[in-house]
């Protein structure tokens, strides 16, 4: 189980409070993922007394995205108190989650699954989630094994990635716009796997445009000796000389850990 | 069991913190679990003027009662015009998730929340709890009640707003966490540029997370 409790002492307007919360959840707390078990208690709790507030001073009010900018609806000072409290907010909440996952039970590494596509947030979360939910590609990285072919696997198969298996195979290379709705948003030509050292040492490319690299073993098991591995996919690469796709990028971000023999022993052991 | 912290993860607790201004913390032992007879399982984080708050909860289709009462407390609050800016704070207890334990269940996560009202003066019958209740442990087991709502006093003047006070409320909230989780930090804001606000938090878990709150 997750729970949280969250205090600021500033001024927050009531009925703002709500949205400001699912913001921020939605990339912090609900990024995360140790073993794939959903609790029946995972609760967040956000409280904001504004003790710390001035006299006079505003309340921080929830702006709608498309009413940034917009002064007719929110003053620039308004707009600029949001935006800070809002970046605040989005690094302390990411803050807490990650020391949930760096306390996974038995875990030895720290993961970050990065998903690059054009197709939209949510296909990249899609695939972000089932890699952190996939027991073989855990149990790799704590076997500290460059397993690639799991993740690819994972993201092949998660929910509203597959695409339809009436449509012709060469289909699946071209965006046929009257094909768009049942054409798969991940093409394997055109996803590319990574691992990105912790060190800000160089990037081992693993798989690049869908062909397997030849791989330097050495320098993967240095990479996967360190506690902490970021994975990176990108579904939109097209290759630094391809021209530009008029798409919307979007990136996924989520935290994960390893399986390890301690996982299965802490939980085979818990007695109700 | 032995709650020493793992060399590895000393370096993730705070000596020291920043808290926000009208905020107390505080924990107690109840005796949840039989087999926990020394670590405080109660954790007690208010406001000492009521405010405003907010809450994400699970979608589990299975939600523990104190998630049921937490969720109905918002909706009456809102519903009934009572208000979104008349939260207490929440009381928390480790040991016993209070999930799918049925009615009694309920009545169980409604008497923390107004045994805490209690503490505070707020009780009021005709409407919803001022504070909000969160549990966390085993599943499928009744709370043992009277040892909770006896300890609450005793929670109430554990209160403090020392770091001490916040690192106890944290490690109370623990169940197989190998370290208490708590932050705090100060910023500030463009309109009032030479005021420094607070935020602390704290958080717990460590097996059972994939959350999906909404």
């Amino acid at each position: 189980t997750l729970l949280g409790i969250v205090c600021t002492d500033v001024k927050v307007d009531p009925e703002s409070m709500r949205s400001i919360l699912r913001h921020t959840t939605s990339k912090s707390f609900n990024c995360i993922s140790i073993d794939g078990d959903t609790s029946t208690n995972d609760t967040v709790n956000f409280f904001a007394n504004g003790a710390a507030a001035p006299a006079g001073a505003s309340p921080v009010r929830y702006i709608p995205r498309k009413q940034m900018a917009d002064e007719s609806t929110a003053s620039a000072t308004e707009q600029a108190d949001f935006e800070a409290f809002t970046r605040v907010l989005d690094n302390f909440f990411v803050d807490l989650a990650q020391l949930v996952v760096r306390d996974g039970e038995g875990a030895t590494k720290f993961v970050t699954i990065r998903v690059r596509s054009d197709e939209g947030y949510v296909p990249a979360k899609r695939a972000a989630v089932s890699i952190a939910r996939s027991a073989l590609v855990k149990t790799a990285l704590y076997g500290k094994d460059a397993n690639w072919g799991r993740i690819l696997c994972a993201i092949g198969y998660a929910p509203g990635i597959m695409g339809s298996d009436t449509l012709p195979v060469h289909q699946f290379a071209t965006r046929d716009s009257k094909s768009r709705d049942s054409s798969p948003v991940v093409i394997p030509s055109r996803t590319s796997v990574s691992f990105i050292p912790a060190d800000g040492s160089e990037e081992l490319k693993l798989l690049v445009r869908g062909e397997p690299e030849q791989v330097d073993e050495q320098r993967a098991k240095q990479i996967l000796e360190q506690e902490d591995l970021e994975i990176l996919v990108r579904l939109e690469d097209d290759g630094a000389e391809a021209p530009a796709r008029r798409r919307r990028r979007s990136e996924a971000v989520f935290w994960t850990c390893d399986f390890s023999h301690e996982y299965v022993t802490i939980n085979g052991d818990y007695r109700t | 069991a032995d709650r020493a912290i793992p060399a590895a993860k000393q370096k993730y607790i705070p000596v020291s913190g920043t808290y926000p201004k009208g905020f107390l913390a505080g924990s107690a032992f109840a005796g949840v679990k039989s087999s926990n007879t020394k670590y405080d399982d109660l954790a007690l984080v208010v406001s000492e003027e009521a405010c405003p708050a907010a809450a994400v909860f699970t979608k589990n289709i299975f939600k523990a009662a104190p998630v049921i009462t937490s969720k109905q407390t918002f909706f009456d609050s809102k519903k009934n015009g009572h208000g979104l800016d008349r939260f207490r704070g929440v009381v928390v207890n480790s040991g016993c998730a209070n999930a799918v334990t049925g009615k009694l269940g309920l009545e169980h996560a409604e008497a923390m929340a107004r045994t805490t009202d209690q503490c505070f003066g707020d009780s009021s019958p005709d409407a919803p709890p001022h504070t909000l209740v969160m549990s966390t442990g085993v599943i499928g087991q009744r709370l043992p009640i009277d040892r909770i709502t006896n300890a609450i006093p005793k929670l109430h003047e554990n209160l403090g707003s020392s770091h001490e006070h916040w690192m106890a409320a944290a490690q109370a909230i623990c169940t197989t966490d190998t370290f208490p989780k708590l932050i705090s930090r100060t910023f500030t804001l463009p309109s009032h540029p030479d005021t420094t606000y607070s935020i602390a938090g704290m958080t717990k878990g460590a097996g059972m997370i994939h959350p999906n709150m909404g």
